[in-house]
């Protein structure tokens, strides 16, 4: 069931299956004899030409890189639309959103790794356990029931009671790509101060010292803390609540909705958390700002 | 399934 495309070579064009599509770039399975760094342009079934670069090459399989980072939500929705009405379905969607998930146990703050109208990848802080019934609150979305079907360490597949409609998902997907900060788009618009942190490596940044107000979300569990360190991989607080080690907290900083961390030291009662995603440099320059 | 992804970057090897 994966969408066909074709790749354009000079004049040769072959039919490929793509398996996977991303602003950036897009993993597709050809028989074509092509070298890395070989250039091709991708025409999808809904009619997108996307110039790019072969990246790397494993049997069949291969990863394209586009020359100019393309709107994925566009071609999503170009997808539905071709498809026949009473029929249309979504593809499964990778991303990285903030989730509440109800268990037997209580309630904790996961990252909603994929979603598709069946079901979803959600990266938990403690195991979940199969057959397990759950409530998933993407930030932004309804309450969703279902059940967990299977887990892998952190990782556990949700499949949903009843299915999610695409009619929600594609407005949710649009403001969520919309609201920022996802790095990659900040990245595109081009144009920052070149500061050292823009590599996302942080190799001289010590961080910033502190006595920043902000918030912190645990599940249902909200609080103030004051935040003495912030980098775009880090943040450092002190805190009196008990808090486990790899716990993951939501960052609630001024200009700044809220972003995932995880715990991942605790010194008394000095808390260091690491982004789940770094926090862009203009983002971060943004926080500061407001501060 | 054919998997969209919302991230920008090439999907890894």
């Amino acid at each position: 069931s994966l969408q066909p495309g074709a790749l354009i070579v000079g004049s040769i064009r072959q039919l490929c299956l793509v398996r996977k599509i991303s602003a950036g770039g897009a993993v597709l399975h050809a028989d074509l004899p092509m070298e890395e760094g070989q250039r091709l342009e991708l025409e999808l079934e809904t009619g997108e030409q996307l110039d790019g670069v072969i990246a790397w090459k494993r049997g069949l399989e291969f990863g394209l890189r586009f020359e100019e980072r393309i709107d994925i939500l566009p071609i999503l929705a170009r997808n539905l639309a071709s498809q026949p009405g009473e029929r249309r379905r979504m593809p499964r969607v990778e991303i990285a959103a903030p989730a509440l998930i109800e268990t037997g146990a209580g309630t904790e703050l996961v990252t909603v790794r994929d979603i598709a109208q069946g079901g979803s990848k959600v990266e938990t802080p403690h195991p979940l356990a199969v057959d397990e019934r759950v409530v998933l609150t993407p930030e932004g979305l309804r309450p969703i029931e279902g059940v967990v079907r299977w887990v892998e360490g952190r990782i556990a597949g949700v499949s949903f009671q009843a299915e999610l409609p695409w009619q929600e998902l594609i407005p949710w997907l649009r403001a969520r790509r919309d609201a920022g900060p996802a790095p990659f788009l900040s990245e595109a618009s081009g144009g920052e101060s070149g500061s050292a942190a823009r590599t996302g490596e942080d190799p001289v940044d010590p961080g910033l010292h502190l006595n920043l107000p902000a918030r912190v979300r645990e599940g249902t569990r909200r609080w103030s803390i004051d935040v003495s360190t912030l980098t775009t991989r880090n943040v450092e607080f002190e805190c009196f609540a008990a808090l486990r080690l790899g716990t993951l907290l939501w960052i609630v900083l001024p200009g700044l909705e809220g972003w995932p961390a995880r715990i991942v030291e605790i010194d008394g009662y000095r808390f260091t958390c690491e982004f789940t995603q770094p926090l862009h440099p203009a983002v971060l320059e943004r926080v500061l700002a407001l501060a | 399934d054919t998997v969209y992804s919302l991230s920008g970057d090439v999907p890894p090897l």
